[in-house]
């Protein structure tokens, strides 16, 4: 599951700035 | 020595609460019923009103598509959920609408890293699975996304740029279809749901709830994060007897409100879906897509 959601699976190890978002 | 421990969780989520999301309760209520003096909200009722609103906020620039417009982007609060934008040949006054919903993405990926972040605050959690971790979010977030419009609204209308805009409710339902139909469900939501009168402590306990939903499809052990949620559910439940000690069967109300919400995420994503079908050249935000792609 976590592959189809990078951004989600990203945002849950570390902190993401709204830009890289 | 348990009301204690309780007492303890219901303060760790609040001060989470309040260091994640910028604009409580307590200052969106001073803000609509005017009690921040000179600091009013600029009200946005018509287009013109609109384009006006454009340049009265400094607001960040959020890029998220390659070929968006690089123009002013009115930040949305804790409720851009429309999430959609449309392709060119637009008249000026198409420009501004599309533009606000482009906007509406953005702060949305925005109110989606908030809530990740208050996710990860929840004691345990970090600890759950990784994919239960992503899954309890992709079901979970739009739902706290509507829950946290609702002290944001009220009858007429809801603040939106952290408080700096109010937008009517009329200007909403004046917008062209479909759009005019995606907020008109949460304003009915919301004004029921704020009669309950939570405040702030009540909602980060309430929203630590809605994230701990054992019953996500998907989901891969159940088990910790339904001892995790019972033992939010037992702080709420103090937390609400002892900060509503007249309200009568609140927990039961609150938690009847989880059914009403599943139904208007269900809506909101079909409308969504619809949207990415019948409009031409509509994008969405890769995190609201990730989060929406078969949601349900």
């Amino acid at each position: 599951l976590k592959e189809k959601h990078k951004i989600l699976h990203r945002l849950l190890q570390n902190s993401t700035s709204p830009v890289e978002l | 020595p348990e009301a204690a421990d309780l007492r303890a969780l219901s303060r760790h989520l609040y001060e989470a609460y309040l260091k994640y999301f910028p604009l409580t309760k307590a200052k969106a209520r001073a803000i609509l019923s005017g009690k921040t003096g000179d600091n009013a909200p600029f009200v946005i009722h018509d287009m013109k009103s609109l384009m006006e609103g454009e340049q009265f906020i400094n607001c960040k620039q959020i890029p998220t598509q390659e070929h968006q417009p690089q123009t002013s982007a009115l930040s949305v609060g804790h409720g851009g959920l429309m999430g959609a934008h449309l392709g060119s040949e637009c008249n000026i006054l198409d420009a501004v609408e599309l533009r606000f919903f482009h906007s509406c993405q953005s702060r949305s990926a925005e109110a989606v890293r908030e809530v990740t972040e208050f996710a990860k605050s929840i004691p345990g959690f970090i600890n759950l699975d990784l994919n239960d971790q992503v899954t309890l979010l992709k079901y979970g977030v739009i739902e706290v996304l509507i829950i946290m419009m609702a002290p944001l609204m009220n009858k007429d209308g809801t603040l939106i740029a952290y408080g700096q805009i109010f937008m009517t409710r009329e200007f909403l339902k004046s917008l062209r279809k479909p759009f005019c139909q995606m907020m008109e469900p949460k304003f009915e939501f919301s004004v029921k749901f704020n009669t309950l009168e939570l405040d702030d402590s009540d909602m980060a306990l309430f929203l630590a709830v809605i994230i701990l939903s054992g019953d996500r499809p998907g989901l891969l052990n159940v088990k910790p994060i339904e001892q995790l949620q019972e033992t939010v559910l037992h702080a709420l439940e103090l937390q609400l007897k002892l900060n509503h000690p007249d309200s009568l069967q609140l927990f039961a109300k609150l938690l009847q409100k989880m059914t009403d919400l599943r139904q208007i995420v269900t809506d909101h994503v079909h409308l969504i879906q619809l949207l990415k079908k019948t409009e031409v050249d509509m994008c969405l935000h890769p995190l609201l897509q990730e989060i929406m792609k078969d949601l349900y």
